[in-house]
């Protein structure tokens, strides 16, 4: 699965998620990338775009999940997205990570496994690409 | 003015020395690639939107992540893919499922979301779609790649086995149907 969130000159937020699914799935199976608020979400408080176990991201809508708790329980983005993957999901066994942006410019990458291939880039040009 | 741009290409059990040197940077250098095309756009006043598709075509069209060209086979021995785009300016949102021709799955999702008054479209229908938008449909062994063919053919015997292989499933993107 890859996935990018974007932020632009004129604050507007985008996310976007592509995947191929799962090695061997059967009968149609569809994970979490293309539904929109479990895979991918975007709106004017933060864009999200996930990667991981896709029944436990749909079934816990995560992505919508973060900007809902930014939006109603004014948690900050790395508050939210951290307790999404490390806590609501782990202790449902559940694998995987996302990564966000806000309307404020703060990004988070979180992921429970052991790696997740991600990076970022600042206005300034500042970047970073990580596996591990 | 402030912008920013993330990417992610999966998740999973990647550890040093599960991937070679080599490997390593290859990942390294397709996701700078993908960081500094979104980049770019992002500097010259470009959108988000537009940023997003360009970094995710640029990962779709590498073999080494699991989407477009480098996408895992379903137990069929068929590349199935989805994708979807969310616009945070004013909540509109495309997305498809279950295609199997479509070489940039993310451009398609755009397509629904631009040129449909629907969200998510599927399989034949999305296809139809996207030839009536002039979306070019590539041939299926376009997604054939050695990686991820044998990759499924470990997963059936796995299924012969009538156990779980002793692999990630995540990592290779593995699970039974």
């Amino acid at each position: 699965t890859v996935g990018a969130v974007a932020l632009d000159k004129h604050g507007n937020l985008a996310a976007g998620t592509s995947t191929g699914g799962m090695t061997n799935k059967k009968f149609g199976r569809v994970g979490d990338s293309p539904i929109i608020g479990a895979g991918t979400y975007a709106d004017s408080i933060c864009a999200v775009s996930c990667t991981g176990h896709g029944e436990y991201f749909i079934k816990n809508a995560v992505a919508y999940d973060v900007s809902a708790r930014m939006k109603y329980c004014g948690h900050s983005l790395v508050q939210a997205t951290e307790d999404i993957i490390h806590n609501v999901l782990e202790k449902q066994g559940a694998k995987g990570g996302l990564i966000a942006i806000d309307k404020d410019g703060n990004l988070a990458m979180p992921f429970n496994t052991t790696g997740m291939y991600r990076g970022y880039i600042k206005e300034n040009g500042s970047w970073e690409v990580k596996i591990y | 003015n402030k912008f920013l741009f993330v990417i992610h290409g999966g998740a999973g059990t990647i550890t040093k020395g599960s991937i070679t040197a080599v490997e390593e940077q290859s990942y390294k250098e397709k996701l700078k690639e993908a960081l500094f095309a979104g980049y770019e756009i992002l500097k010259n006043n470009g959108s988000s939107l537009d940023a997003v598709e360009a970094a995710i075509k640029i990962m779709e069209d590498s073999p080494l992540f699991n989407a477009g060209k480098g996408a895992v086979f379903n137990n069929k021995g068929k590349n199935e893919l989805d994708a979807s785009i969310m616009d945070g300016r004013n909540l509109n949102a495309g997305a498809i499922a279950g295609v199997h021709h479509i070489k940039n799955p993310i451009s398609l999702a755009r397509l629904v979301m631009e040129k449909s008054q629907h969200v998510l479209l599927t399989g034949d229908g999305a296809e139809e779609f996207a030839s009536a938008n002039g979306i070019q449909l590539v041939p299926e062994d376009y997604f054939y790649t050695e990686k991820r063919w044998q990759q499924l053919l470990k997963a059936r015997e796995g299924d012969k086995k009538d156990s779980i292989p002793k692999i990630n499933y995540i990592n290779s993107d593995y699970k039974f149907g």
